[in-house]
């Protein structure tokens, strides 16, 4: 039973995928779990679909670890689709978009680079893929997307922690999610979960043009931190990836922008530095409890503002 | 298993865009094997750098030499990286 999980624990791709069947088989009629693909090691990647039926409705995604070094995120992640689950039926807001929409969730969206913090190197944050020509491994899946690709803020070199790899969409983590995305077809709000330094962002990284729902996304991200910071006072910045922190080419939120997806977001969660990827396990749950309620806004006002 | 024995991270603070410039230029040299847990962004932003034990020298030297400063954030990265694991392991030994 999902109620036998330690939501305040790191924990393995093992046991994490364990639990994902343990929640389906929990709330039959409510998750369920898709195949989307494999990763570069053919591991299977998962993304658990949260629906009370229709065909094709429309539909919010989430991720989280695409760093895969970044563990809060797939902790927080685990939390959020059992909160989610439970929430159902009984929060009249998570009601009112499950009733109307679908919640797509991918917990681990680099299980290569995840299995291998647990291996062999905590730090890991790339793919596990080759590189031909180069002793160095691994791709970074946010500078791989289709959006200003090879640009600057993203590295040429294979052995860059922000290497964009060979060609956009080289990584099969980020195939999959490119794929689904576009087959879906009707993807009203992409978040992306990363971690640290407590920011909310919006597209674009790769170029210094304002997006032209600049300012709608900025009331969300603005509101939407108000309520993060409304449970512990947490203080996060928001604002588009290029302003708020440097230029980035090639990132998830602005490949999605570009498609349509207009409410895209990314996500910074906690710290601020003092542990970095470190974050001990007793910080996950209010990380996951203030990231909650962020989600909340964005997946409201997603459901309140159609388009 | 990777081990970071010694490593530090450190939190650094450029205060201008030339000193931005030589931090992006540090993290490309392959042979110091510094990474960058936040990179670089704009002066006044704070930038944390893995720094492995055998370049830690080399890496504050060049820091201080060019007048950026600096403050160890995680004094060694291995000590956390234990506790961590230890937690790990006790929490899958504690029975729910």
């Amino acid at each position: 039973s999902t109620s036998t999980f330690d939501f305040a624990s790191y924990h393995t791709i093992d046991e994490i995928y364990d639990w994902m069947d343990t929640l389906v088989a929990d709330h039959p009629g409510l998750v369920s779990k898709l195949q989307i693909g494999q990763s570069y090691e053919n591991r299977s990647l998962y993304v658990l679909k949260l629906s009370t039926g229709g065909s094709n409705r429309s539909a919010i995604w989430l991720d989280t670890g695409i760093h895969s070094r970044e563990w809060i995120t797939q902790a927080t992640g685990a939390w959020t689709a059992n909160k989610i689950a439970e929430e159902y039926g009984q929060d009249p807001s998570v009601t009112a978009i499950l009733d109307n929409m679908d919640i797509f969730l991918e917990i681990i969206a680099n299980p290569d680079g995840f299995a291998y913090t647990h291996s062999s190197n905590r730090m890991w944050r790339k793919t596990r893929s080759i590189n031909a020509g180069s002793h160095c491994i691994g791709v970074d899946p946010n500078r791989n997307w289709e959006a200003g690709f090879g640009g600057a803020g993203a590295s040429r070199s294979p052995c860059s922690e922000t290497y964009h790899g060979p060609y956009a969409n080289s990584e099969p983590e980020v195939r999959a999610i490119v794929d689904f995305v576009t087959n879906h077809g009707n993807i009203k709000a992409f978040i992306s979960i990363h971690s640290y330094s407590q920011l909310l962002l919006y597209p674009y990284g790769y170029t210094n043009t304002p997006v032209p729902d600049h300012e709608e996304l900025h009331e969300i991200a603005e509101r939407a931190v108000t309520a993060l910071s409304s449970l512990y006072g947490t203080s996060y910045e928001y604002g588009s990836i290029y302003t708020t922190i440097y230029q980035a080419s090639g990132t998830t939120v602005d490949w999605t922008y570009d498609q349509g997806i207009k409410y895209s977001f990314t996500f910074e969660l906690r710290d601020t530095g003092r542990y970095g990827f470190l974050l001990p396990a007793s910080q996950i749950i209010p990380t996951a409890q203030e990231t909650w309620l962020a989600l909340k806004v964005i997946m409201q006002y997603t459901l309140d503002h159609p388009y | 298993e990777q081990l970071f024995v010694g490593d530090q991270v450190l939190r650094i603070m450029a205060s201008n865009e030339e000193q931005i410039a030589l931090l992006r230029a540090l993290g490309e040299q392959t042979e110091l094997q510094v990474d960058f847990w936040r990179h670089p962004a704009s002066p006044g932003h704070p930038s944390d750098l893995r720094v492995p034990f055998p370049s830690l020298q080399a890496v504050k030297t060049l820091l201080e030499s060019n007048g950026i400063s600096y403050s160890i954030m995680i004094q060694d990265l291995q000590k956390l990286l234990d506790e961590e694991k230890k937690a790990m392991a006790k929490s899958r030994r504690t029975e729910r």
